[in-house]
Parts: C-alpha cells; sequence; structure tokens
C-alpha cells in the first residue's frame, strides 16, 4: 500500500458518498445518469466476487463492502426511492455499445481464461467507459450541478492518484499490471475534458457548470 | 510482471 493508492481509494470513497448524500438530502437524482451508477454496481459485482476466495487485507474486505453496499444503495435510490425525478430522457446513452465491447474484448484479453479472471478483465473495461453516460448526460442537458461536478471531480482525482500510484509500484516493486494501467489510462482521459471545464468555470464560482 | 491471480488493488 501506498499513499497514492490510500488517497486514490479515499478520494473514490469521497466521491462515492458525495453522490449518494446529494441524492438522499435533495431527494432528488436529478442531472444524475442512473446507467453509470449500474454500470458502476456492475463494475463491482464483477471484480469482488474474489470477495469469498481471497482474503487480502482488512482494509480491502471492508472497502470493497463499502463500496458495493453504497453502489446498490445508490442505484435504488435512483430506480426506486426517487426514480419520478429520474430523467431519463437525457439518461440516454446506449449502454450497450459499452457492455458488447467490454465484453467481448475481456475474453480476447485477459491473464487467464478463468470465469473469475475474466470476470475481472471486464470489471477493469467496463470502469473506464461506465461514467461516460454522465457525462454525456451533462453534454446533453447542457449543465450540471456544482455537486454533480464535485462527485465527477473526485472520480477523476481518484484515476488520476491511481496512475501515481502504479508509476510508485513500478518504481518500487517492479508491480506492472498491463490491463489495469492501460484501461486506467484511458479512464483518466475521458476525464480530462472534464476537469478543464471543471477548473475554469466551476471553481470560478460560477456555482453552476454549464458547457458553451 | 503480475501474479494474475492476486489483484491487490479495489
Amino acid at each position: 500500500m501506498n499513499i497514492f493508492r490510500l488517497s486514490g481509494d479515499v478520494c473514490h470513497l469521497v466521491a462515492i458518498i458525495i453522490l449518494f448524500l446529494k441524492i438522499w438530502r435533495s431527494k432528488s437524482c436529478a442531472g444524475i445518469s442512473g446507467k453509470s451508477q449500474l454500470l458502476f454496481a456492475l463494475v463491482f459485482t464483477t471484480r469482488y466476487l474474489d470477495l469469498f476466495t481471497a482474503f487480502i487485507s482488512i482494509y480491502n474486505t471492508v472497502m470493497k463492502v463499502v463500496f458495493l453496499v453504497l453502489a446498490y444503495a445508490t442505484v435504488s435510490l435512483i430506480y426506486f426511492r426517487f426514480r419520478k425525478s429520474y430523467d431519463s430522457e437525457s439518461d440516454s446513452f446506449r449502454v450497450e455499445f459499452l457492455l458488447v465491447p467490454v465484453a467481448g474484448l475481456s475474453f480476447l484479453e485477459n491473464y487467464s481464461f478463468t470465469p473469475l479472471e475474466i470476470l475481472w478483465t471486464f470489471s477493469i473495461y467496463l470502469e473506464s467507459v461506465a461514467i461516460l453516460p454522465q457525462l454525456f448526460m451533462i453534454t446533453k442537458t447542457g449543465e450540471a450541478e456544482s455537486i454533480t461536478t464535485h462527485y465527477l471531480f473526485f472520480l477523476g482525482l481518484y484515476r488520476t492518484l491511481y496512475l501515481a500510484n502504479w508509476v510508485w509500484r513500478y518504481h518500487e516493486e517492479g508491480f506492472f499490471d498491463q490491463i489495469a494501467v492501460v484501461s486506467g489510462v484511458v479512464q483518466t482521459i475521458f476525464y480530462c475534458d472534464f476537469f478543464y471545464l471543471y477548473f475554469t468555470r466551476v471553481l470560478r464560482g460560477s456555482g453552476k457548470m454549464t458547457l458553451p | 510482471s503480475i501474479d494474475p491471480a492476486r489483484h491487490d488493488e479495489l
């Protein structure tokens, strides 16, 4: 464990909590892509199946459980409790265009052709594109509430810190997880455009992020 | 190289 990975995991947890609390307190999921949250729940489900087969550490186990619980709780807020505020009209990204290539690639490019390993690989590839419905929804509506942008900022920060974590682990341990790194770089690139808008608009105190 | 079975990252 290193400071980059630990702070990355903390940023990830903060992002998920920001989103959950925003929906819970505002009793609305307006502007939130339910599809992205479904994809994230699927990412955690397919990645954390080893909860029952491989014990890494207390931290690892606790964080996996917390991420799973919060992911499903957020999805249930969007699709059940506050479903009247769910804007399915704007959340129109065709997720099948993500799931099919990601599933195909996870069968082609993996470390070993076993069910657990293919599901892990699927979750890695899926995570890199899971935010796209949310980013698409923001471009469609042309705006995002500032709390939603803070959620995206912390998600992007978690991914950026993971890149630093991999540099550190390669330098310190000779650790290099090619599938995770390539997929992680692609995922972080998707946030670059958002980061630009975030730093030039939201942090200028304009409150809401409106796209040009 | 990585031990593929040991995915110790979240």
